[in-house]
């Protein structure tokens, strides 16, 4: 019985780390789509620091903005896969612990 | 009767405006705060296009949001002052409806 608590233990903490881990990965993703749309709005100078902008540097910009944003959501998938991966094993052992 | 009837209703439009403008007020209160935020942690270079940011350049930035965020304060001041002024007004008009 002593293995299941320690383990159950161990596995808690885990789903906390991840649920930690998601929410700052979600904060990322609405940074992400903020900038694009003030990028994406602008007219030929930067909305925050006045510079000019052009066309050609604009359309960098959001090629690699929209390429951190996929990265983003992609690292949010798998977190939240490992997140029920992690559930099902604390239900596991859960009612191991019951007829234990 | 009827003078006070057609009062009220223009007055009642008169705050429903005053309402909408508060909350667009109040909307850009949220977005200066967060361009100053941004532009205060900014190291050397403007965290939305990425164009040099010399010291210089970041506190006359700062100094121009700042008066910015000043003045959007005093017009949200005034705004919700007035919208005291028309709430205790359709209080008035109301209760004279009553006796008359
Ligand atoms: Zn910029």
């Amino acid at each position: 019985v002593k293995d299941i608590e320690s383990e159950l233990e161990r596995t808690k903490k885990l789903r906390l780390e991840r649920q930690e881990k998601i929410g700052s990965l979600k904060r990322g993703l609405e940074d992400l789509n903020d900038r694009i749309r003030k990028v994406s709005e602008a007219q030929g100078t930067c909305p925050l620091c006045g510079s000019p902008l052009t066309e050609i540097h604009k359309q960098k910009l959001l090629q690699e903005l929209n390429e951190q944003l996929e990265s983003v959501r992609n690292a949010l998938v798998s977190m939240e896969s490992e997140l029920k991966e992690i559930e099902r094993r604390i239900r596991e052992l859960e009612s191991a612990k019951e007829v234990a």
